[in-house]
């Protein structure tokens, strides 16, 4: 799983 | 962005308005439990503290901004403006029996043990179950005016929506945040009950009557 670096959904 | 994520943050959107409007229009917040409302806020506040770090674009920004403001004008109009309304014997949720676990889990259970994302990760765990205080009023109160049903409906509805936009980012994108498929998943659960009275009941017409 690609992680997220950074939380790009509300 | 997909259509279920749209969707879904419209849904929500819809809901705050909903809230917002039926406080205002009506000059009270009776049936509305101001505990979960105090819950939204932190929930917002501690998930949104980016918004003046990282710019990912003008949607996400302004849709930020918008549910902090409306979060904070409903409290505001809940425990000042129109507080003499507000049903404090029917609003008995404990919630620090949600929030002192949402802090141990987030420290226990996250993907970087950094400031920013340890409140993230609380935020998550804390919007699962930021409505049990509301859903708790409406059990005790034993029923829930339509328009705040309505409300409820589409607050549900968004994270549930959400569950379709994460399965469709790990079908598309091969990218899945397991403590915010997890979390939704609870959320989206503790509404079920609802759901089914509110479209066997709300959706014929009648009133939201929880059984004795």
């Amino acid at each position: 799983s690609t992680l997220p670096k950074i939380h790009d959904e509300l | 962005m997909n259509i279920f994520r749209l969707l879904g943050d419209i849904s929500h959107l819809l809901a705050i308005i909903i809230l917002l409007r039926k406080i205002w229009m009506s000059r009270s917040c009776a049936g509305i439990s101001g505990k979960s409302q105090l819950l939204f806020g932190l929930v917002y506040t501690t998930r949104y503290l980016d918004l003046i770090t990282s710019y990912i674009s003008l949607y996400n920004s302004v849709m930020k901004v918008v549910f902090l403001a409306a979060s904070y004008a409903t409290i505001y109009l809940m425990y000042v403006k129109f507080k003499a309304t507000y049903d404090h014997n029917h609003d008995t949720f404990r919630i620090e029996f949600l929030v002192v676990p949402a802090v141990a889990l987030a420290l226990l259970i996250n993907h970087d043990f950094q400031v920013v994302e340890i409140l993230w990760t609380f935020s998550i765990y804390l919007e699962s179950v930021a409505i049990l205080p509301q859903l708790f009023m409406v059990s005790k109160t034993g029923e829930a005016e339509s328009i705040t049903s309505h409300y409820l409906f589409a607050l549900g509805v968004y994270r549930g929506l959400y569950l379709l936009n994460w399965i469709y980012r790990f079908w598309a994108e091969d990218h899945y945040d397991l403590i915010a498929i997890v979390a939704g998943v609870v959320q989206t659960v503790l509404y079920c009950d609802f759901f089914y009275l509110y479209i066997t009941k709300v959706l014929r017409g009648k009133k939201l009557q929880l059984p004795a």
